[in-house]
């Protein structure tokens, strides 16, 4: 009896290990698919304009984005050098990267939060290794949400 | 029941080691992905993009793009918020993202 | 008092890096609000 309840314990920590390893698959899996999307839709918009963006109207990966009411009042000190920043803010704000930026703009189909159309599901299978696509189709499916 | 956990513990193993190697894969991928020089060319979203994500759309947007490992660090004094940005490989950019 | 520290600058790096900031921030901004309000200590019963 003993052995058994050892071999329970190890069988609980076990699941958890994998159902954590589960959810760092499909985070990678997204941002393989949010990226080569993003990638495949700038090339073709360069083609179609015959031209790049101008370069201040573009904002390179990696990024972080901190947005926050109109109303807050931000005080910020720069060192010279640019390599030290300090801001102070009196309202509320939040932070976001660029991963979560891309899924916002569509770049993942949707699929980190399970919907995702018939069509869209094909084209998100092509952007990844033929291994990966049932972990694709499962995630079309709200996988996610389960984990 | 003792050979019945066995069996299920080992095929929990089997699964978690298949886990291990496509997560493994999948890291080297991106890196790759992202690495490549064409695809860094292309790898830029626009301001209007950004505009898109934000909810309400009238909000201070602020942009930062740092070196690697650059350090932030957010501390709650007694009034309000303050972030820290420390960069040791180079110089940070913060710009705000403008409204139109 | 709370303080989170991150590193930055990588792109595609874990997704919850900054929910944990985001949460104390709106966590602690609402009992801000309510410490500025002065309305948030529940006001001791009347005696009957």
């Amino acid at each position: 009896a003993q052995e058994c309840q050892d071999l329970e314990a190890e069988r609980k920590r076990r699941l958890e290990r994998i159902k954590h390893k589960q959810s760092q698959l499909q985070e990678l899996i997204l941002q393989q698919i949010a990226f080569k999307n993003l990638v495949q839709r700038n090339r073709q918009m360069e083609l179609q304009n015959n031209r790049p963006p101008p370069a201040n109207t573009v904002i390179h990966l990696p990024f972080i984005i901190i947005n926050t009411s109109k109303r807050t009042v931000i005080d910020c000190s720069i060192s010279n050098d640019k390599f030290e920043y300090l801001f102070n803010f009196d309202n509320m704000f939040e932070i976001h990267d660029d991963v979560e930026v891309l899924k916002r703009m569509g770049m993942a189909f949707g699929l980190e939060a399970g919907r995702c159309s018939a069509d869209q599901l094909k084209i998100a299978k092509t952007l990844v290794p033929k291994v990966l696509q049932p972990y694709v189709t499962k995630m079309a499916q709200g996988a996610i949400n389960q984990l | 029941r003792f050979q019945k956990l066995q069996h299920e513990l080992s095929e929990l193993t089997e699964a978690e080691e298949k886990l291990d190697e496509l997560i493994n894969k999948s890291s080297l991928q991106l890196r790759l992905l992202t690495e490549d020089t064409h695809n860094k060319k292309l790898s830029y979203i626009r301001c209007q993009d950004l505009r898109n994500t934000v909810d309400p759309p009238d909000q201070i947007v602020m942009v930062i793009r740092a070196p690697p490992e650059t350090q932030m660090q957010v501390s709650e004094p007694s009034e309000g918020y303050q972030i820290s940005l420390k960069s040791s490989n180079g110089p940070i950019d913060v710009f705000l993202c403008p409204e139109d | 008092r709370s303080r989170i520290l991150v590193s930055i600058g990588e792109s595609f790096g874990s997704a919850d890096k900054f929910q944990k900031i985001n949460q104390m921030v709106s966590s602690t901004d609402r009992s801000l609000k309510r410490s500025l309000e002065g309305g948030s200590t529940p006001k001791p019963l009347k005696r009957l």
